[in-house]
């Protein structure tokens, strides 16, 4: 049975998606079977694959409606690595299943048919605490959190636990994997002092790894790479490759 | 009549609050009576000027409830600067007005009491292009869209633009008052690609002025100040003051 790890913060652009699509990239190539799933109508996961979310194919939405529809809307991407694309129709969703009694858990009943075949599956979701995020929450065994290391991104993490703690309730065994510090500039002193204040606050849950501030990241995504395919020796790179040895490490 | 400002993005990050906030605070300073409008329920607005969101106090929230309090809303900050925070509470919103026949109009009608004691209006909106954005884009007359240099935000404008037209039917007048670089980064050639990619395509809606990255704008947000109360000196700082000039320029 696959580890589901749900990447979420409701902060806009704190690097969930480029977490999802290169943690997700070297976990593969380290051997574990992955799938990453695009849960954001925004389909940054899906265009920085290189894939455009405006061509005509099955997505996460048709899975969401019709589970047994799953194993169709997957794609290959590499040895070992999958991808369960979205669109901009996602955005419907939220409303569809305003009403619908399983409404939290229809990514979990969209990812039981196939959750057999990987080891790993990672959600990416948009900047919310709504539908999406949620039914990330419900549908993970764990929870990985990107901390941007600035103040509003820091100030965030209270709330995020609130919702965690109510996903809890209808997924008790969700567990929090850990924070991973994002957008980390050795140059300026704000990073250090947010560095040090979460490692002093949730102490272990913040992975040693970090993912340094480099611009190989957002261009990889021009070419449809990961950021280990575009420049392996960049310090982008070198980090997502850290860090899945680090989650590897423990238990991944 | 104030002339009204919604500051929208779909992508996370991207600087709307950074925008708001210290956009704003120029503008004031250059003698224009200004209010901003918290309209994310992160609050990030409100977190930046130093007002703690958890105490009790009346919101936008209360404003979309009955206009007539929208007075006792706002706070002053400095002088011709003034502040309609938000909470947590605020995400209630969205499913409270889901058949509200005036769903889209709230904020339009909260704002209308008060416009005429201002000059300028700016709106900060969260990552995502429901409720809020799209009451903050049927309130407002002109709008400005913050523009990250990366690829992921510049992807997102054609989706903001399809957004944008669907309000023009109720609200005709909507003037796109123009798109201003942010995270503008020298360094890396990024920056220049995109750079060149949105003033070909946008031309002279596209400011002169660009946001440059700088550290003391994160930093500033943890003393409660605008990034030129906090260092005057700093490209950030200066950057603001230039574009505030270059807006006046243009009408504002
Ligand atoms: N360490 C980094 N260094 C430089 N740029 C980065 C880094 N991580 C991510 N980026 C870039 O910053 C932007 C924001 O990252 P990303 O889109 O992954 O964040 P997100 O949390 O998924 O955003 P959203 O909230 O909009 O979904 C993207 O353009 C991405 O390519
Ligand atoms: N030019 C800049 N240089 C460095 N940091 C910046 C700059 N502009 C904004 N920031 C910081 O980057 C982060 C994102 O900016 P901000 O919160 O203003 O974006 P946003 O679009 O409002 O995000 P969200 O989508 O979450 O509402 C914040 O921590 C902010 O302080
Ligand atoms: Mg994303
Ligand atoms: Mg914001």
């Amino acid at each position: 049975m696959a580890r589901i790890f749900g990447v979420v913060s409701q902060k806009g652009g704190v690097g969930k998606t480029s977490l999802v699509q290169n943690l997700g990239a070297e976990l593969a190539l380290a051997g574990r079977r992955v799938l990453q799933v695009d849960l954001d109508p925004q389909s940054n996961l899906t265009v920085g694959w290189g894939i455009d979310p405006v061509e005509e194919r099955l997505t996460v939405y048709d899975a969401l409606e019709n589970p047994q529809q799953t194993a169709n809307t997957i794609i290959g991407l590499r040895d070992n690595l999958d991808l369960i694309p979205a669109d901009l129709d996602l955005a419907a969703a939220e409303l569809a299943y305003i009403n619908a009694i399983d409404r939290n858990h229809k990514l979990k009943k969209a990812l039981t048919p196939v959750a057999d075949y990987y080891d790993i599956i990672m959600i990416d979701a948009p900047p919310s605490l709504g539908f999406f995020t949620v039914n990330s929450l419900a549908a993970a065994s764990d929870i990985l959190i990107p901390l941007q290391v600035h103040p509003y991104a820091y100030k965030a993490i209270n709330q995020l636990f609130i919702i965690i703690d109510q996903v809890r309730e209808i997924n008790p065994d969700l567990n929090l994997f850990g924070l991973i510090l994002t957008m980390w500039d050795q140059r300026n002193s704000l990073t250090g002092a947010i560095e040090q204040e979460a490692r002093r606050r949730f102490e272990d849950l913040v992975f040693s790894n970090v993912i340094p501030i480099n611009v190989r990241i957002p261009e990889a995504t021009l070419e449809g790479l990961s950021v280990g395919e575009y420049e392996s020796s960049s310090s982008g790179a070198k980090a997502y490759k850290a860090l899945a040895q680090e989650m590897i490490h423990y238990g991944a």
